[in-house]
């Protein structure tokens, strides 16, 4: 076997770039390159290794599935604008189906252009019921609605759409609030699972979108979306290791059978290779 | 932040004479993790930070200025430099003009479409919004509905999947009415990695024959940015970016990796769900952000 030895500084400023671009955050990369550069290797292979087990610790939460608590129970898709959400939530529809599970859709973004359109669509395709208002309707009303309708129906999950708001937006996160509010005193908190939507190609802010999201309502899960781009989402690392949220799903692309569930060991290979 | 960052710079460098390479090192460290940090793109923040460390070491320093005032002026200014590159506007006479807007899934283009008719309609431009995504779940509705709400006219084909024929049928219609000054065509978000939807954006453009290409982009767009402005650069005949969401508080560093990687510059930004949330780029506004 070859004698272990020490990474040369191009190589280790090589892979410090690696790291930065998978946008795992300045931090994390240049902690891991100082590691990196006080041991000895044998190879390439057990480099990558090495940084994998380094990166495995970082994700501290179980609890993955989907919660099952609740008859129905209901599942609220949070998230900044443009992120996914909408689509998820047809994709998540789609894999409790086939678990043999019935579902209703509540189309809670009552206001975005032809947003309760979308999410009708969806419900169409996958023929499952979807409880809507008008535009500009109060979204707590049409989350309430759909738990009644659920209750009344026997139906297992309710997925609640609601429209795409920035973080740093006080208004729209306390219109959130209720949102969760009322549906909490319907159905009670534990039948209530919270999941924020990030968009995969984004950079540091998505920290800061998971944090201040579990500020304002506790999230249960995350679901990051549009890794089927060059993106790499490493930022999802920082969002585990400081916030504890576990990543429960992952977005491959437009078409409804495009996710699968998280799995840190098989994130981490794709994000070093 | 970077106000702090530059107070260190300025606590490195008192008493200094002139600027040398051992005293701006850890100034240059620091400001190398604060553009990272801003997702600037890592290839775009290292050649940042030579330029930045050419023209600091170049420099006399003098009498009035300390060292660390003139390299915090050397930084701005060279931020500036980097989000100017390539900076145009959008003309404003009267003759018709299309304008393609693209980029990557759910960054804001269809609202972007009717931003710019909106802003075109207070220049006293009239604009024929044109539903070209044929692929998304009501996204012509979208557009359909706000086109009503801005009071701009709108065209489609509903039950028509192929883009090209949507547009073909749009510039026809255009050409006949004879009524406008601009048409802006939305397009499906799509990755830059999709080799079939790129070609298919590069057919759209041989065959609308746009005047502007407009690459809208999320202002909390990762590292992927330099790859992203590549991808779309190479495919198309990009006239300039568009930043969007930038009512939030991404640093929105993209815009620099953006800038410097298609040799366009950012002509607009986002700054909120309203159709009047729309204003005119300012380097300088940016270059504070981006540096925190
Ligand atoms: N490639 C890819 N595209 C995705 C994925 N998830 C969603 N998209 C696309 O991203 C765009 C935005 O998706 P939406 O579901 O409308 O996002 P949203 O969060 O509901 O958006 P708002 O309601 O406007 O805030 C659409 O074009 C989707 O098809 C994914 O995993 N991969
Ligand atoms: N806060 C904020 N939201 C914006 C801005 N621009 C667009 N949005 C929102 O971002 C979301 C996505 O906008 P769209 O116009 O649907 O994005 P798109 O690029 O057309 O999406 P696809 O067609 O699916 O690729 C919507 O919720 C918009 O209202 C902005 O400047 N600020
Ligand atoms: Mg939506
Ligand atoms: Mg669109």
């Amino acid at each position: 076997s070859s004698p272990d030895k020490k990474l040369e500084e191009e190589e280790l400023q090589n892979l410090e770039r690696v790291l930065i671009e998978t946008d795992l955050g300045v931090d994390i990369s240049m902690t891991l390159v100082d590691m990196l550069r006080h041991k000895r290797f044998s190879s390439r292979e057990e480099v990558k290794a090495f940084i994998k087990q380094e990166l495995l610790k970082r994700f501290s939460s179980s609890g993955r599935e989907l919660g099952e608590k609740g008859k129905p129970r209901v599942v609220l898709f949070v998230g900044i604008n443009g992120s996914g959400k909408t689509t998820s939530i047809a994709k998540i529809a789609s894999l409790l189906q086939k678990k043999g599970k019935t579902v209703l859709l509540a189309a809670g973004d009552t206001f975005r252009a032809a947003a309760i359109e979308q999410l009708s669509i969806w419900a169409e395709r996958l023929s499952v019921p979807i409880v809507r208002h008008k535009m500009g309707a109060d979204p707590a009303a049409v989350a309430h609605d759909a738990c009644e309708s659920a209750k009344a129906k026997g139906i297992d999950y309710v997925l609640v759409d609601t429209a795409g708001r920035l973080h740093n937006q006080n208004a729209l996160m306390e219109e959130l609030k209720k949102v969760v509010r009322v549906i909490s005193a319907r159905v009670g908190e534990d039948a209530l699972e919270k999941l924020l939507v990030i968009d995969g190609n984004a950079g540091q802010n998505s920290f800061f979108q998971a944090r201040h999201f579990q500020e304002s309502v506790r999230l249960d899960g995350i679901i990051i979306t549009k890794l089927d781009g060059s993106a790499k989402g490493g930022v999802v690392v920082s969002i585990e290791e400081e916030l504890t949220i576990p990543v429960k799903w992952v977005g491959l692309g437009e078409s409804v059978d495009d996710i699968v569930p998280f799995s840190p060991d098989v994130f981490l290979s794709a994000l070093l290779e | 932040t970077i106000s702090e960052k530059f107070q260190v710079i300025f606590k490195t460098l008192r008493g200094h004479h002139r600027i040398s390479e051992a005293n701006i090192t850890d100034s240059l460290r620091e400001i190398r993790k604060a553009l990272l940090e801003a997702d600037v793109s890592y290839t775009i923040v290292r050649d940042f930070i030579k330029e930045v460390k050419e023209k600091s070491l170049g420099e006399k320093v003098l009498d009035l200025v300390s060292p660390g005032q003139m390299m915090t002026k050397i930084i701005y200014d060279e931020m500036v430099r980097f989000l100017s590159m390539g900076a145009c506007e959008l003309p404003l006479d009267r003759s018709f003009q299309t304008l393609m807007i693209v980029g990557l899934q759910g960054c804001g283009k269809t609202t972007t479409c009717a931003k710019l008719a909106f802003w075109f309609k207070e220049k006293g431009l009239r604009t024929l919004l044109v539903g070209a995504d044929a692929q998304r779940p009501a996204a012509k509705e979208q557009l359909r509905t706000l086109a009503g709400q801005t009071d701009v006219d709108f065209f489609t084909l509903d039950e028509e999947k192929n883009p090209l024929a949507i547009v073909h049928a749009a510039l026809k219609k255009a050409k006949d009415d004879n009524l406008y000054h601009r048409m802006v065509v939305d397009t499906a978000g799509r990755l830059h990695v999709d080799e079939e939807l790129m070609k298919e954006l590069t057919l759209l453009s041989q065959s609308a024959r746009p005047d502007h290409i407009l690459l809208t982009t999320d202002a909390m767009l990762g590292q992927d940015s330099v790859k992203t402005g590549e991808a779309f650069s190479r495919y198309l005949n990009l006239t300039g970016i568009i930043l969007t969401k930038m009512d939030g508080d991404a640093r929105g560093g993209a815009a620099m990796s953006m800038a410097a990687v298609t040799g366009k510059s950012v002509q607009f930004v986002g700054t909120g769900e309203k159709i009047s949330q729309f204003e005119p780029f300012y380097p300088d506004r940016m270059a504070s952000r981006i540096l925190g």
